[in-house]
């Protein structure tokens, strides 16, 4: 473990408590995607399969039921706790467009083809495009409640950490995870328009975010 | 494909 790995997580923590108590205490999902959160609990599903059948350490095993439950509880909210709030004409994403090449790029390239891996690196390809249906609904809707912007500058913050982390790990440990490298500098560039947005426009106090 | 790294990430 080190430093950018933890603060990584601690953003990705931050962000999916961010996203759930946004919509908990608002009672109100208006201008989330609930497509993108459905895929975020997939990518959880297919990533932690192993929760049961390997213990690498406490905090590992913890952090991914955490990610697990908050995932689900989230999706629970926008589908069926607050379904009348959802804005499903503004989720129009295709999500299909994502999974098919996802499923069938994880069966042409992975580490080993073994269920649990291919399933891994399933979970590795679809975090890299789970969010484009969120930014997609922005750019319709053409704004962000400021709450939305911080949930997504955390979440893009999270795996912009990882890059730090995978670096670190390279030159230290000799680490090197070619597949999830790769999966996260394109998730990574997918949020840097709107690190720019978020920047020149939240930062400022301007309160949410309208897009040009 | 390179080796298969045991998936210690989150």
């Amino acid at each position: 473990m080190n430093i950018f790995r933890l603060l990584g997580d601690m953003c990705h923590l931050v962000a999916i408590i961010i996203l759930f108590l946004k919509i908990w205490r608002s009672k109100s999902c208006a201008g989330i995607s609930g497509k993108s959160q459905v895929l975020f609990a997939l990518v959880f599903t297919t990533r932690y399969l192993d929760l049961f059948t390997s213990f690498i350490s406490v905090y590992n095993t913890v952090m991914k039921v955490v990610f697990l439950v908050l995932a689900y509880a989230t999706v629970y909210l926008i589908y069926l706790r607050f379904r009348s709030t959802y804005n499903s004409e503004s989720d129009s994403f295709r999500v299909e467009f994502l999974l098919v090449p996802v499923a069938g790029l994880s069966f042409l390239e992975n580490y080993a083809f073994a269920p649990l891996e291919i399933l891994w690196t399933f979970s590795i390809y679809l975090e890299s495009v789970a969010i484009l249906p969120q930014l997609f609904m922005i750019t319709k809707t053409g704004e962000a409640e400021s709450i939305t912007t911080h949930y997504l500058f955390f979440l893009g913050l999270y795996r912009a950490l990882y890059l730090a982390n995978w670096v670190w790990r390279y030159h230290t440990e000799g680490f090197f995870d070619q597949i999830a490298v790769v999966s996260g500098v394109v998730q990574t560039i997918f949020y840097c328009d709107f690190f720019y947005l978020y920047f020149t426009k939240v930062l400022r106090g301007s309160g949410k975010m309208t897009l040009p | 494909s390179s080796e298969n790294p045991r998936h210690d990430e989150l």
